[in-house]
């Protein structure tokens, strides 16, 4: 479980990143 | 949501957001952009903050489409000079209460306010030396205002 955890936990931070990402370029 | 700990340090900007939803929607934008790559900066490992910060995104991208007639919110630029004018026109209105010898809440509240939006500023970009000044003063003077005022002293 620990490795599954981990690996959901860093898409989410990816997800986010590219959120961010493209909230931004949008500008 | 209630703010995860490892977060604390964006929650002044999140209320200063909250207080501008209706006020002015483009300086709360600002702040919850700042406080999301901030946030995401301090913690965006741990599943609290993680969550708190996707709802924090969702909270923007909705903002940005009720906003997208909104030149301060589609040009960085004019959206640097409409957060720079704001915590100018709040640093300079504590200033001069502060020079007049008039000291209360609503002008320690503006000098804290405006060193937030100068923080919030940063995500335009590295500060200009003068803004740093600023808010580094306006943070010192609301703090000993405040701490004059509950101690029952006059500030000098």
């Amino acid at each position: 479980t620990g490795s599954v955890g981990t690996s959901v936990a860093s898409a989410e931070q990816d997800e986010l990143s590219s959120r961010l990402a493209k909230l931004r370029d949008q500008m | 949501m209630a703010l995860p700990p490892q977060l604390k340090s964006i929650q002044h900007h999140l209320r200063t957001a909250q207080e501008h939803e209706k006020r002015d929607p483009v300086v709360a934008y600002y702040c919850r952009l700042y406080a999301m790559q901030t946030g995401m900066k301090l913690d965006s490992k741990t599943p609290e903050c993680r969550k708190f910060l996707v709802k924090l995104m969702d909270q923007l991208e909705t903002m940005k489409k009720e906003l997208a007639d909104n030149d301060s919110i589609t040009q960085e630029v004019v959206g640097n000079a409409h957060i720079e004018n704001y915590a100018l026109k709040m640093f300079l209105y504590a200033d001069n209460e502060d020079r007049s010898g008039r000291f209360h809440k609503n002008m320690i509240k503006s000098f804290y306010t405006s060193s937030l939006l100068l923080d919030v500023l940063s995500v335009f970009g590295e500060l200009s030396e003068e803004n740093i000044q600023h808010r580094k003063y306006a943070r010192w003077k609301a703090t000993y205002i405040h701490n004059c005022l509950k101690n029952g002293e006059n500030p000098q």
